[in-house]
């Protein structure tokens, strides 16, 4: 199955050849539903002397394999022309074999025979449906099973790498197959970690970079509570915070100070979805 | 820098047929595209992992949270305030590091397998905007070392 996973090429990718091997395809994660992870992993030149390191994107609902590998710490970006590839020099399989996971079943390429399981996801079964993965995945590279584990991954992601770090403590003396999960550490960025703060953070940072008015930061700040869960749960604080969030139709609220998309050739764009 | 058009080229390169064989993917027909992201209906979240971080730092797991410092959707307050939450006890105060001589951002380090970092410059994908601190940031973190 491994040799079957194995990327000879990709398509537009530079001519000049590259020092890694690289592998895409299933997992199965449950027979009975037909539920089917997708991967990419893009190992290290040195492939045998780096940990594993698994990237997890968030939304949730967000594809690993397109932003995380094509857009942000894989081997290769997009041109323009959506036909292209080009070498990042940034790339993180510089120093570690880098797992794209396309995850939980809907997200990307990863898929179900179950419809129902499309209406059913979670951060439970995604942790599960992860840790299936990965236990299955070390049976088919099993060059990885001793090796050094790092989790990673942005925005929701906050979410899933520590839950699947939770499982992997959790279930770790009941492996199969002589598998050690040598986990090591878990690196999350811009994370979603605990959502009273998260939205205070957020609305903190848009009155202090400007964004907002003094007078809607003084709606929010004498009508919501953000100790408690219903602190926000009242009408008044409600519209203080939805008139804050305009801001977000207004400018790359993921990159502040960088400019948004104007192509107009570009049709139908395929949008993030929020990060809950 | 980062393109911000660059979703549109992912899409397109993603949904070629001769991509998808090469990567050996199954397409779910014209119909159903990929898609950089799909919304789901998301009920079994919970409000904070926060219990979550606590009991993997306590079994010696690496804890790296970090942020760009330009990103308005989970800012760099909302790090600050998560890992405040915690409650931890400082080892090494705020202070700068560095890539190619310049302040790459700010880093905290607490007792207990914990450390907050931001990176300068950086938006909500800061391997995408900031892709050289990102590197180094992760390099290091790999390392064990400071």
């Amino acid at each position: 199955l491994k040799e079957k996973d194995k990327i000879t090429k990709l398509p537009g990718q530079p001519a000049a050849g590259v020092d890694f091997e690289q592998y895409s395809g299933y997992v199965t994660v449950d027979e009975k539903a037909g539920r089917a992870l997708f991967y990419y992993l893009v190992e290290a030149p040195d492939a045998a002397k780096r940990p594993l390191l698994v990237w997890f994107n968030g939304g949730p609902g967000c594809s690993s394999l397109g932003i995380g590998a094509l857009e942000e710490i894989g081997p290769f970006r997009v041109m323009s022309d959506g036909k292209t590839l080009f070498s990042n020099p940034f790339a993180w399989n510089r120093v570690a074999n880098v797992l794209f996971l396309e995850s939980p079943a809907g997200v990307g390429f990863s898929y179900s025979n179950t419809t129902s399981d499309y209406d059913s996801n979670g951060d439970t079964q995604t942790a599960e449906d992860a840790y299936v993965f990965l236990v299955n995945w070390l049976e088919r590279f099993p060059e990885y099973k001793h090796r050094d584990l790092f989790l990673a991954g942005e925005s929701y992601a906050g979410h899933f790498a520590p839950q699947l770090a939770h499982a992997i403590l959790r279930y770790n003396n009941q492996l199969p197959h002589g598998i050690v999960i040598n986990l090591k550490g878990i690196a999350i960025g811009n994370a979603a970690i605990n959502d009273l703060t998260d939205n205070k953070g957020m609305l903190d940072f848009f009155w202090t970079h400007a964004l907002i008015s003094d007078e809607n930061h003084r709606e929010i700040e004498q009508n919501c509570d953000f100790n408690v869960a219903e602190g926000i749960k009242n009408p008044k604080c409600d519209a203080a915070i939805e008139k804050a969030k305009l801001v977000m139709t207004q400018i790359d609220i993921y990159n502040i100070y960088g400019p948004l998309c104007y192509n107009t050739s570009l049709v139908d764009p395929p949008k993030k979805s929020s990060v809950k | 820098s980062s393109d911000p058009c660059i979703d549109y080229y992912v899409f397109e390169y993603l949904n070629n047929p001769a991509v998808q064989k090469a990567l050996h993917a199954i397409s779910a027909g014209p119909d159903h595209p990929w898609m950089i992201c799909n919304d789901f209906s998301w009920e079994d979240t919970v409000p904070s992992v926060l219990p979550a971080l606590k009991e993997l730092t306590a079994n010696g797991i690496q804890v790296l949270v970090y942020s760009g410092d330009v990103d308005g959707r989970v800012p760099v307050t909302s790090s600050r305030y998560s890992v405040n939450a915690l409650k931890l006890p400082v080892k090494t105060p705020w202070h700068p590091w560095l890539v190619a001589q310049q302040a790459a951002g700010y880093v905290e380090v607490y007792e207990g397998n914990l450390t907050l970092v931001t990176v300068r410059g950086g938006g909500h994908q800061v391997p995408s905007s900031q892709p050289h601190r990102a590197l180094v940031l992760i390099k290091y973190f790999l390392q064990g070392e400071p």
